[in-house]
């Protein structure tokens, strides 16, 4: 039988959300030569049922998200990034050398349940 | 935030907050591979962030180190003609033992293009220092690995120093530094002479030596996945 699909407002759902880090906040603008700071993201949202039959989510959260509306007890799936990309710094560090460094999954760029 | 702030230095590789006492010169090579993977990064375009197209080299950070060394003033220049002799030291120990040497490229920039006197050509040696300094001592140049012409004393000259880099970074005892003499050729007759002391006290202001060094983190990059034929 059809599980009624809890009334979650669109924006209590899993989805990405703008976190920008400003290196200045930090106090490092001083030693990062660039960026100024960088999109770094999160996700955050509930995962019903029926979103996980639509978001791009994993089979797993799928049938997680089936067994919370069957036993709540079962934890619901949760928001988590389902596509990141790197950044790049320049930064001087404490023998006055110039780095640059590449850093993987810096950035969320998509949610989703898993 | 101190805690979370060193967790997030060391996941930059970084064991402290850097407090850079004075600024170094971003070279032109760092600042275009950086614009370059921006726009890659705002275009979605893929990337591969373990080669450095731009060198042809496999790495996923690159350093500059600036020249640690100093000038040397020995009363017997080696040759009448000699310009000048200065003592090249690059602190490698920054490199993490996880990391693996690609590149080290030594860059000799002479001083800005100059076009009032194209003169005189230079002669340019690079040593190795093998022996350790006694005292003040003028460090010995040991075995010489690069002798060239320069037409003349403008623009930056590339040394490939890897095996040398190697070696220091496998065995940093050896690593005493680089013996840099830069002579003047051709006769002196008193014209040239004026040239002489001119074109050398603008060398002296205008070296600047650094290394640029370029690791391969394993950790961070796989090796690059080759088609299998």
């Amino acid at each position: 039988s059809a599980i009624p699909a809890n009334k979650a407002s669109c924006k209590n759902l899993c989805h990405r959300h703008q976190l920008f880090i400003n290196f200045r906040d930090l106090g490092w603008q001083k030693w990062i030569i660039a960026p100024k700071g960088f999109m770094a993201n999160y996700c955050h949202g509930e995962c019903p049922f029926s979103l996980t039959t639509s978001l791009n989510s994993s089979n797993y959260a799928f049938m997680q998200a089936l067994m919370h509306a069957v036993d709540p007890e079962t934890p619901q799936a949760v928001c988590i990034p389902t596509k990141l990309s790197p950044i790049s710094m320049l930064y001087q560090d404490n023998d006055d050398n110039v780095i640059l460094r590449h850093y993987e999954d810096m950035v969320v760029d998509e949610c989703g349940c898993g | 935030l101190q805690f979370q702030e060193y967790v997030f230095l060391q996941f930059l590789g970084l064991d402290k907050v850097p407090s850079p006492q004075k600024f170094q010169p971003v070279p032109y090579i760092l600042k275009k591979i950086f614009q370059d993977r921006e726009a890659a990064a705002i275009t979605g375009g893929s990337q591969d962030l373990c080669s450095v197209k731009d060198l042809g080299v496999r790495g996923n950070v690159l350093r500059l180190l600036p020249d640690q060394g100093f000038y040397l003033y020995s009363k017997n220049l080696s040759q009448a003609s000699s310009c000048l002799q200065k003592l090249l030291y690059f602190n490698l120990p920054a490199i993490k033992d996880k990391e693996q040497l690609t590149m080290a490229q030594l860059g000799l920039d002479l001083g800005p293009n100059t076009y009032y006197n194209l003169g005189p050509e230079l002669e340019l040696a690079l040593f190795l220092v093998q022996e350790p300094r006694v005292g003040h001592s003028i460090p010995k140049p040991g075995k010489l690995f690069v002798l060239k012409s320069v037409p003349w004393p403008q623009g930056v000259l590339h040394f490939n120093l890897l095996d040398v880099a190697k070696d220091w970074n496998n065995n940093p005892q050896k690593n005493l530094g680089l013996f840099l003499e830069i002579l003047v050729k051709g006769d002196r007759d008193s014209g040239v002479n004026f040239q002489l002391e001119d074109t050398c006290a603008r060398l002296r202001h205008s070296l600047h030596a650094s290394l640029l060094v370029v690791t391969l983190n394993s950790e961070q990059c796989h090796p690059s996945s080759r088609k299998r034929r």
